[in-house]
């Protein structure tokens, strides 16, 4: 299984409809201070189902739908989609791929669906259990954290060792 | 369960033996049960000697020393549930050139089992890179990405990979 | 006393805005009393939008954009109440290289008040400064500094300075 | 006043004695992570009165004294000086100079001088009351550290106004 594309429109900064696709071997995202990297990161977690606004640095959901600049207007709707391929070995699944979309409205209700299909986040959760895909996995290490793992209690860094057993 | 607690521990500590010595080039470090009777509920310490140094404790390290710790605990934890693919936002901000050496050594180690996606401002990480995603914001505040490959030797995950690059 | 902090209050404000207009080449930012009835208590809150960008809640600034705005708000202070000499330890780690350069515009402009040492692992930084200690530990674990001046041309704070080289 | 002289043996990982001298412009510290940068900057906070090991990244204050290597023994003490020059203007005193020192043993005692004389930390903090050297002052921003002013709550930022005033 692996990541084959990242698509969004309307999230954070990312107004007009975003495309990344998988290519082999190291993929490094660049550029200056405040251009949107770290926004594509909060994207993937925000599509695989993350919880705390305060995680990806807003106070709501809605913090997260593009909010307009001096040129461009805000806009109504954030959307994220994630496609995976190659994933009968690890969901064992009919499907070759499966695309996880993710939506959140100005009135603050949101969408999830697997492969357009509308589900709840419980679905998407089932889907990908053991897989190591999800937010709670140490594969989504985000800007600045990295000292946590060290300066946390020892009770507290169990639980990563409770998430990997 | 315990046992599967257990089981998780000691694999996740012989590899972060491992990784410890090939990420600082030597030295010593541990995963320790803070309460040895009670595997069900004790916290984890962690003990780290950078070569040549005497035992300390983790907080009298400096501040590139602590990254390359929890970069070895990071992999050491994937090496028992690798997940398909890893987004880490600048692991390397505090790391001088020949730790980002080390560091990228082992993340290409790793593209066998998962894709990478690092977020980076450093020039040796991002010459380690098989493809570069520039985002930029020409209009302000609206993100864009533009993708730019340098080679095509590697394979996806999962696939035979020929050397790479 | 409440007079005393209304008028630093005030004047830091007022070098706030400078301040920030100065390190992001444009944008707003003001410091706001939560609480603008009771100067004794109230706490003290950022508002910060970086150029061509709509306002919105800090935490939502991205790792650069967050150092530059507490380096704005750190030199303010300097202008208030100047030390003889400020300890700065990398940072530079989050910044691009167009942040580092406004960076050492500013640090510069504050020689005339204060020594500055800067603790880095930039190449720019390093090449703004007039002198370099170089921290070696030729024995392992034991610290030995070497130094390594570059020109003469500034003098020691306070004494008449000609103009930096 | 400037800081004219910094000098330490056997704090952290400074074994050996050490000077840094004055310089005019900006004084750059470099070197590999580990090599023992942020310990000098450590040695300042720590000779200005730092009552807290703990924001020195020790448990407890003998944690400073050098505790050998592979090749060299543990040593007995650490000692660090501080040597302000032309400080009439802000010390209002008959010293040009003047050289502030802390000792600490093995047994946890420790001690304070001015200018050779044996005196208590009381006596160096109303030295230099007002001046902006001390611990207090943001003039000393700590490794990895610039981020705490912003995300700092509203009350505790205006301590940092409340030093200033
Ligand atoms: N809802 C939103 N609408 C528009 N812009 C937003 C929204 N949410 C966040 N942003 C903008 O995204 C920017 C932050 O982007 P991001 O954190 O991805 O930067 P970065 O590329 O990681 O930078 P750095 O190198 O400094 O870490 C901020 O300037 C913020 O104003
Ligand atoms: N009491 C002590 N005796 C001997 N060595 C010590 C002592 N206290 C700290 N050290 C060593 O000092 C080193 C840390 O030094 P320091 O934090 O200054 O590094 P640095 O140059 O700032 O590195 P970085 O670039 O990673 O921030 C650690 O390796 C630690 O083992
Ligand atoms: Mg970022
Ligand atoms: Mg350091």
């Amino acid at each position: 299984m692996y990541l084959k594309r990242l698509e969004m429109v309307g999230f954070k900064s990312f107004a007009e409809r975003t495309k990344l696709e998988y290519e082999p071997g190291i993929m490094a995202i660049v550029g200056p201070n405040g251009c949107g990297k770290s926004n594509i990161s909060d994207a993937i977690r925000w599509v695989l189902g993350e919880q705390s606004a305060k995680s990806l640095r807003g106070a709501g959901m809605t913090d997260f739908i593009f909010n307009g600049t001096d040129t461009h207007k805000p806009m109504g709707m954030a959307e994220v989609s994630l496609t995976l391929a190659e994933c009968e070995a690890s969901l064992g699944m009919e499907y070759h791929e499966v695309t996880v979309t993710r939506r959140v409205y100005r009135s603050g209700e949101g969408e999830y669906l697997i492969n357009k299909t509308p589900c709840r986040l419980k679905d998407i959760q089932r889907l990908f259990m053991d897989t190591g895909v999800g937010t709670n996995s140490y594969s989504l290490m985000e800007q600045g954290r990295i000292d946590r793992i060290l300066s946390s209690h020892p009770e507290d860094r169990r639980e990563v060792f409770e998430e990997a057993s | 369960t315990t046992q599967m607690f257990q089981e998780t521990f000691v694999k996740v500590n012989e590899n972060f033996k491992d990784m410890f010595g090939k990420l600082f080039g030597g030295g010593t470090a541990r995963l320790v049960m803070v309460d040895e009777g009670d595997v069900l509920e004790s916290g984890i310490e962690i003990i780290a000697r950078p070569p040549g140094k005497k035992l300390q404790s983790v907080s009298l390290l400096s501040g590139g020393e602590r990254t390359m710790t929890a970069v070895a605990l990071l992999f050491s934890l994937y090496m028992v549930k690798p997940s398909p693919f890893c987004v880490l936002d600048e692991l390397d901000a505090a790391l001088d050139d020949s730790n980002i050496g080390r560091f990228v050594t082992v993340v290409k180690e790793f593209l066998a089992n998962s894709q990478f996606i690092v977020i980076t401002h450093n020039r040796q990480t991002i010459g380690a890179a098989n493809v570069l995603y520039g985002v930029t914001m020409e209009k302000r505040g609206v993100s864009k990405i533009i993708s730019v490959k340098f080679n095509r030797h590697q394979a996806p995950p999962g696939k035979a990979a020929p050397a790479a690059a």
